[in-house]
């Protein structure tokens, strides 16, 4: 029942140079956190898998906290806004 | 646009010049990162324009008043990207809102921007008669891919980017094959390091930049405050906003035939001699009056009607002038003079009502004939345009300022560039539009006048890392403004401009495209600049995707090899290393001079570089040291090796702290 925000979730340089094996590890990980893949699928709101590894997600603060303890995981943290100049 | 290209030297008629070296730009794509493209707009006609560059994997998305017909050769990518900003904003509602969920522009904000980086050429444009002339990019023949991450909120009346959504972007344009990416985009203060990925922007342009990528961005316009600079990572070619020789000078008469030339962009008829007040208590009154602009409201209507009102405001910001021309309107008042601290921030005023600004020294001769004079009048006559002498280059007011506030070793903005009343394509829905144009100012109008430079380097010299174009534009910019004259910043006071005004410099983009030589970066040295910024090991090693060890003792800031040397806490002596790599001829001998801070002991070493087939990097030594007995601000210098045909130009920024990390403010 806890609210979920949008959090990116930033892996550093990406690991394959396949996109889809890149992203599928996106999902597996949110899959692992959120127990099923649906609730994944659900979550995911971007994949990040040409220039570097990430993903954002819709999370409560507990399953980001738990994410950003992983130790392939190098930030999690709550989207934020730019304005335009 | 109509002036800044010639301006900067560019001109489209020149037979021999970057521009036509480069066949402007033809080979060259500019991803752009904003609201979104106006496809029907003449700037993105794709005459004479080739085949699409064979590097390009990308497309056009379809969506709501979008379909990938509206691109072609010249506008060769458009997409969108919105999923975090509806999982953000759940209020809002796609199908009621104003904003289009396409790559189509609401704002024009987008369009602009593309316009100036990289829009055709289109004679014979201007805004009702004012600016009129050539509208263009700096890349005119370069191609567009606009990358919408930007979205209008109704209820709040401004865009606003999601981080998640702009790393969508970035990620998709360093998939499609940009080579350039142009980001007029910001945040506010406080700013976050550049390895914390909420600050979404550093964390994509990182990545982009070591797949080749050069990344622009507006520095902001916080300004003229020190230390509101953003975008301000190392490897973000950071940009700064300028004015441009061109100016809008306004005829106000006085009854007494004073002429007084303020700044508007009024292109209505003439105002002819109208009664002319300066709201305030004549004495005798149980009225309320007020010549404060933002205060015109509670003015009685009989004291504005069928006037011109003459207010004063300390506040810059361009809702005062509409404020204060909205309440003289409606109060039946027939036009405003504002005077102000100059903000540089001109627009018209809704329906061509006359609303014209003046500094407070010319504010105050109108004032003093309103009270020395029983029945005032004034008439104003139509905007016209000054282009060139006596108009003189400023950094605009409102552009972000150095030092940077993150890394103080770090010179930003690194450039400047022409952002104020640019002349460029909109969304046609737009406010203040003329059949498509639109005069807007920003430091989000300089960044793209950088992008369309890059561009045209690039086309030359396209194994040039984004480094090493960086270096190229630094240090071949203008000090002075074209014509040799002094380049003062807006502000309170006005001042001589300095390196944390504009970086380098102005930007030259013909001596930018044979800079002679370049301080380069790579891959490592971002490792090591990280390890002297402290930090850790594991998060560097993931951002850059390979195990990093940094050394014992880290690294010093001072030794990253930009081409500016900024000591913000000198005390005791150091030494700080560059390394130089030669562009030009194979066979080069340059020698050093240096112009050092007031104060500053600066000494080179060697004093003479020798490049030759085998030798194409060269590292040289600087060794500094202070004569200041007290804390002291910022000193400016500068260093240059020259060959006699090239000037490597670095700005030097010293701060003497024998008390180090210390504030004060007596």
């Amino acid at each position: 029942g806890a609210q979920t925000k949008v959090h990116i979730v930033y892996l550093g340089e990406k690991q394959h140079d396949d996109p889809e094996v890149v992203t599928e590890s996106h999902h597996r990980m949110l899959w692992s956190l959120l127990g099923s893949k649906e609730d994944a699928h659900n979550s995911m709101v971007h994949s990040y898998r040409h220039g570097f590894s990430g993903f954002a997600a819709k999370l409560t603060k507990s399953q980001a906290k738990k994410l950003a303890d992983l130790p392939e995981v190098v930030h999690v943290t709550p989207d934020s806004f730019y304005e335009l100049a | 646009t109509t002036r800044t290209w010639d301006y900067l030297g560019l001109s489209a008629t020149s037979p021999k010049n970057l521009l036509n070296d480069t066949n402007m730009g033809e080979e060259v794509i500019i991803g752009i990162v904003d609201t979104g493209v106006w496809p029907e707009s003449e700037v993105f006609n794709d005459n004479g324009i080739g085949p699409v560059p064979s590097h390009w994997k990308g497309g056009c998305e379809s969506g709501e008043m979008f379909n990938s017909s509206h691109c072609n050769k010249k506008l060769i990518g458009a997409k969108y990207f919105i999923s975090a900003f509806l999982a953000e904003n759940e209020s809002f509602n796609s199908t009621e809102s104003l904003d289009f969920i396409s790559p189509r522009d609401f704002d024009g904000h987008g369009t602009h921007v593309a316009t100036i980086a990289g829009g055709s050429v289109l004679s014979g444009i201007s805004y009702k008669g004012l600016a009129g002339g050539t509208v263009r990019g700096g890349a005119p023949r370069a191609r567009i891919a606009m990358y919408k991450a930007c979205w209008y909120l109704d209820d709040e009346d401004v865009n606003t980017c999601s981080s998640a959504d702009l790393l969508k972007a970035m990620d998709e344009a360093i998939h499609d094959g940009v080579d350039v990416l142009s980001l007029s985009i910001g945040y506010r203060v406080p700013f976050y390091p550049e390895t914390d990925v909420r600050d979404g922007m550093a964390t994509g342009a990182f990545h982009a930049v070591l797949k080749g990528i050069t990344v622009v961005c507006s520095g902001g316009n916080a300004g003229p405050a020190p230390q509101t600079v953003g975008n301000i990572a190392p490897w973000i070619l950071t940009v700064a906003a300028t004015t441009l020789d061109r100016s809008f000078p306004t005829p106000i008469i006085l009854g007494n035939n004073k002429v007084i030339l303020g700044q508007a962009m009024y292109a209505g008829p003439e105002l002819g001699f109208t009664s002319l007040v300066y709201p305030e208590n004549p004495g005798n009154s149980n009225e309320s009056f007020s010549g404060t602009c933002e205060l015109l409201f509670i003015n009685s209507n009989v004291t504005m009607a069928g006037k011109v009102v003459l207010c004063f405001t300390t506040l810059k910001r361009y809702s005062t002038v509409s404020s204060a021309a909205y309440y003289v309107k409606r109060a039946g008042g027939l036009g405003v003079i504002i005077a102000r601290h100059p903000g540089d921030t001109l627009l018209p005023c809704l329906d061509d009502f006359p609303c014209v600004a003046v500094d407070y020294e010319l504010g105050t001769n109108i004032l003093l004939y309103i009270r020395s004079n029983g029945s005032p009048v004034v008439k104003i006559e139509p905007s016209k345009t000054l282009v060139g002498y006596p108009v003189g280059t400023k950094v605009a007011d409102f552009s972000s300022r150095g030092p940077n506030s993150i890394a103080p070793a770090i010179l930003k903005p690194d450039i400047a560039a022409p952002g104020v009343s640019i002349l460029a394509a909109t969304a046609t829905n737009r406010t203040f539009n003329d059949r498509g144009f639109i005069m807007l100012s920003g430091t989000s109008m300089a960044a793209p006048v950088i992008s369309g430079v890059v561009a045209l380097v690039k086309a030359l010299h396209r194994d040039w890392s984004p480094a090493a174009i960086r270096s190229a534009i630094v240090t071949t910019a203008w000090r002075t403004d074209p014509f040799g004259e002094q380049i003062f910043a807006n502000g309170s006071p006005r001042k001589l401009a300095d390196p944390f005004d504009y970086g380098g410099g102005l930007v030259n983009p013909e001596k930018a495209a044979n800079p002679g030589l370049v301080y380069d970066l790579g891959l490592e040295d971002y490792i090591v600049y990280m390890c002297s910024e402290g930090y850790t090991e594991s998060s560097i090693s993931q951002l850059v995707g390979k195990g990093t060890v940094c050394s014992n003792p880290r690294p010093s800031v001072l030794d990253f090899n930009l081409p500016s040397i900024t000591i913000p806490n000198l005390k005791e002596e150091v030494t700080l290393t560059r390394i130089l790599t030669n562009v030009g001829p194979l066979d080069s001998v340059y020698k050093v001079a240096v112009e050092p801070p007031f104060g500053v002991q600066l000494t080179v070493a060697p004093e003479t570089l020798v490049f030759n087939s085998t030798t194409k990097r060269v590292s040289f030594k600087v060794r500094v040291s202070t004569t200041h007995k007290i804390n002291t601000g910022y000193y400016f210098g500068s260093l240059t090796w020259s060959d006699s045909v090239h000037n490597v130009t670095i700005p030097l920024s010293v701060r003497t702290q024998i008390l180090q990390d210390y504030y004060d403010e007596n």
